[in-house]
């Protein structure tokens, strides 16, 4: 699954 | 950031301080589930201890400020400032079978076996279920103030706003996360009875009661 290293999303 | 993912912040925001002022102004708590306003507390410093770690932006961290500061002024305000007002025996729902089950999952199903990553996906299976106590408060009252409902409405249209977010980022940028998808369908499927209610009652200027 493609996500970002942090999580940006409140 | 997308328009989904900005009005559902905003609207998260309202529900927030909705239900603030809605205690402030009102000197009372009545009606309001203690327990749905711990557990958001306990799901906004489980999942914003990355404010100590990593930074995305100043949107990004006053908001998280803004969240928590909230989350404990609310819960401060139910069980310190007007606690007399707090209907405590309502407020019935069994909150360790929220907790438990979830922390459990949280350590089973997530995308790195690392205490920060567990706390993140622990905090986003609670926010899906937070709210529960607070449903379960009003099914049996049978009833709720219409302000309370409309910060029920904010904070369901949130996560809502999310999901089309998702659909957003994942046409336009290829990104998805499988853990707060499937957690989001199942926070919004939680809020369509109420959904329901608000807008056949609520919306024509009625009381939400329920019968009965």
């Amino acid at each position: 699954a493609a996500r970002t290293q942090q999580h940006d999303e409140l | 950031m997308n328009i989904f993912r900005l009005t559902g912040d905003l609207s998260h925001l309202a529900a927030i301080i909705i239900l603030l002022l809605k205690i402030w102004k009102s000197r009372s708590c009545a009606g309001i589930s203690g327990k749905s306003q711990i557990l958001f507390a306990i799901v906004f410093t489980a999942r914003y201890l990355d404010l100590l770690t990593s930074f995305i932006s100043v949107y990004n961290t006053s908001m998280k400020v803004i969240y928590i500061g909230c989350a404990y002024a609310t819960v401060y305000l139910i069980y310190a400032k007007f606690r007399a007002t707090y209907d405590g025996n309502h407020d019935s729902f069994r909150v360790e079978f929220l907790v438990v089950p979830v922390g459990g999952l949280a350590v089973l199903i997530n995308h790195t076996f690392s205490p920060l990553e567990i706390l993140w996906t622990f905090s986003i299976y609670l926010e899906s279920v937070a709210i529960l106590p607070q449903l379960f408060m009003i099914s049996k009252t049978g009833e709720a103030e219409t302000i309370t409902t409309h910060y029920l409405f904010c904070l369901g249209m949130y996560r809502t706003l999310y999901l089309f977010n998702w659909v957003w980022r994942f046409y336009f940028e290829g990104f998805f996360d499988m853990i707060a998808i499937v957690a989001g369908l199942v926070q919004t499927v939680l809020y369509c009875d109420f959904f329901y209610l608000y807008v056949t009652k609520v919306l024509k200027g009625k009381k939400l009661s329920l019968p009965a």
